[in-house]
């Protein structure tokens, strides 16, 4: 069976995205067999893989509003073992749609049942709203992982965003646990990014990655070019980070 | 009159929220009067004036379902002349009882006339979407200010934002004006950075702000203290270049 990890978090631009993507390319190099599913109506994490929002493909909104089956929608990405469904939803009817449909709770985990054991991982990118695509996720997901800027409001964030997970659990999918809390474009001279780790540990021990993600220009530059860091320039400090993302992932050393 | 202008974007983490609350905090300090309002559920703005969230205020929850006047909600800031109504939807039920109101296009826009010529600025912090509340902006707003981060995802984003912007000219508000396009945490080292400001100049010539707000420490610090960056350190360069920023729109400089 597939692990299903939603990456999620209401605090804007804190690194879902290049998580999403960086991640599914570490996975997919250890020979995970993975799939990354793009909810975030922004399309950022089928841009990185060079998609643009003029292509006809069809993805999720499919997905939803017709229920197709993940293996008619997906297609190969560069790097072998990984596949993507890309979002296009690129209109606000389009979104209605799909509110309307993704309130249906099980569409997401259901079409993810049908995969059967085909993935090791499957990647959810989240956009940045406690919305109805999120809940979806969240009702479909195994873990979630929440990246985390070391600044303040990022921090802040978080006490509507445990409630969102403590309702999930208790109405919708009771065995979503918590994969993580990864700091990312972490600058480790900052005294507010280590007050902000400290409390963190503190609040939830053994819930915070090892791996801490740099500031890196390569994750910056890589979506410019539709690939993602480690084929951009794999030596980067942010390639790096990811890999060994992965690799921390796949031992489930962190916690249990 | 008042002019209201709107700070939104559906890309997260390009910097409303600091610009709403350093912006309003220099248009005071100007000695123009001037109102706050924050239409982000997570609350940031609020948050970076002091404001906690289980402050039991009450804010944009009452003026879109009760429509209490601005002046029944508002409070005053540590700065004179700024007034500020919190946002206090705490809660998803909360989100959607608004949801709900703003259909109502007019609620905010009518709260807003309410007030008379009591402010020379009206300042509305977006979320990071397309949904009701930023269309509830967009629709009381004379213009809208748009944060970029000389990013691959933030470019990208652009298209989707001004196609809604072109929507809500033809349907709801034919005279909302871009008021123009702010570079924040810009790196002028950066060969991404400077190819999305020259593609922008050309696309949008004569609606992008002179004034750029660099990355800069004191403003991601501030919001820890509950102030804005000018009365945490007056002499930073974010601060200054939100003091540059309020200057260039109180002449029209730029654009007209
Ligand atoms: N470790 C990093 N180093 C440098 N830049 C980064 C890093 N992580 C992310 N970025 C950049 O920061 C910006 C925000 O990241 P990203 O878009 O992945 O966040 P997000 O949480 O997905 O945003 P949204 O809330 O809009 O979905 C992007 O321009 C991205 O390229
Ligand atoms: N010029 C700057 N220099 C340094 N840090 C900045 C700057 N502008 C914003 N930040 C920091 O970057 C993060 C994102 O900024 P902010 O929260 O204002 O963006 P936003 O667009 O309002 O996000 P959201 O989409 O979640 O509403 C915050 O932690 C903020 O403190
Ligand atoms: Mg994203
Ligand atoms: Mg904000």
């Amino acid at each position: 069976m597939s692990k299903v990890i939603a990456i999620a978090s209401q605090k804007g631009g804190v690194g879902k995205t290049t998580t999403a993507v960086n991640l599914s390319a570490s996975f997919a190099l250890a020979e995970k067999p993975t799939l990354l599913i793009d909810l975030d109506p922004q399309g950022c994490a089928s841009v990185a893989y060079g998609i643009t929002t003029d292509d006809s493909r069809r993805g999720v909104y499919e997905l939803f509003t017709q229920r197709v089956p993940v293996s008619d929608i997906s297609f190969k990405a560069t790097i072998p073992m990984l596949d993507i469904v890309p979002c296009n939803i690129w209109s606000n009817t389009a979104e209605e749609q799909i509110i309307q449909s993704s309130k249906n709770r099980t569409v997401l985990a259901r079409a993810l049942e049908e995969t059967g054991g085909a993935y090791d991982f499957v990647l959810l990118d989240c956009p940045p709203t406690l919305s109805h695509l999120t809940v979806a996720a969240l009702a479909a997901a195994d873990s979630v992982l929440i990246p985390v800027q070391g600044e303040f409001y990022s921090l802040k964030a978080f006490d509507a965003f445990m409630k969102l997970i403590r309702t999930i659990q208790i109405g919708i999918n009771p065995s979503i646990d918590i994969e993580g809390f990864l700091f990312t474009m972490y600058n480790p001279r900052l005294r507010l990014s280590q007050r902000v780790r400290t409390e963190l540990e503190e609040k939830f021990p053994n819930r915070v990655f090892k791996t801490v993600i740099p500031r890196n220009i390569t994750l910056a530059e890589a979506p410019a070019y539709g690939v993602p860091a480690i084929l951009y320039n794999a030596n980067s400090k942010g390639a790096q980070a990811y890999l060994d993302l992965a690799h921390e992932i796949i031992k489930g050393e962190r916690t249990r």
